[in-house]
């Protein structure tokens, strides 16, 4: 399962 | 945090302390775009707005990135604008920001994860990022030059989001974590860099000025 679109990066 | 993210990270502060040391001891702006920054700077105020809507203490290093990020970019805009503005090349940094900030606009509000504020800022964000490095390419080709210290302020500010691929990779296939806007936006600004790659490890690395046309 893919885990999308969580913005947790610089 | 894996590899090389870190060292994507610690290449964007390296570009960032390049640019700055390279107009502080020159006192000089000269060869560097005052519309890159500015895009920049943009980028990271809308992409870190949560370290302005909820304060959070500071006690993670991200927290501390994130307050460096913004500052160092704005205090350079400062040094560009109003410090050394008599050095600031003015009418070689000519493209129009506009053409690049209405189309990451639109497209952010077109093409993003969830429709609500914070989350059509953080996609702007992503997308000018990819182009904010444009009005700097543009101003080296009218210019037919980039001084050495640029070349290398350059080489940190491509590399990092090159190392950003590989984190990607890296998170796909052992986290199972994609971030699909970030990853074709970061694929894009990379690309834009290949030209002056190439230059770069053809002739910087020689110790030869980068001059265009090649």
């Amino acid at each position: 399962k893919l885990i999308e679109g969580q913005h947790d990066e610089l | 945090m894996n590899i090389f993210r870190l060292f994507g990270d610690l290449s964007h502060l390296a570009a960032i302390a390049i640019l700055l040391l390279k107009i502080w001891k020159t006192r000089s702006c000269a060869g560097v775009s005052g519309k890159t920054q500015l895009l920049f700077a943009v980028c990271f105020i809308t992409r870190y707005i949560d370290l302005f809507l909820h304060f959070v203490s500071l006690y993670n290093t991200e927290k501390v990135m994130k307050l460096i990020y913004i500052s160092a970019s704005v205090f350079t805009c400062y040094l560009i604008f109003f410090k050394f503005k008599a050095t600031y090349d003015g009418n070689h940094d000519s493209m129009r920001a506009e053409f690049l900030i209405v189309p990451a606009a639109g497209l952010a509000c077109l093409i993003n994860t969830k429709f609500d504020a914070i989350e059509i800022l953080w996609t702007f964000s992503i997308y000018l990022e990819a182009v904010a490095i444009l009005p700097q390419l543009f101003l080296i080709s009218k210019t037919g030059e980039a001084e050495t210290i640029t070349s290398h302020y350059l080489f940190a500010q491509g590399s990092y989001r090159a190392l950003y691929i590989l984190n990607w990779i890296y998170r796909y296939h052992y986290e199972s974590h994609v971030d699909t806007i970030a990853i074709v936006a970061g694929v894009v600004q990379t690309i834009l860099y290949c030209d002056f790659f190439y230059l770069y490890i053809t002739k910087v690395v020689k110790g030869q000025k980068i001059v265009l046309p090649a």
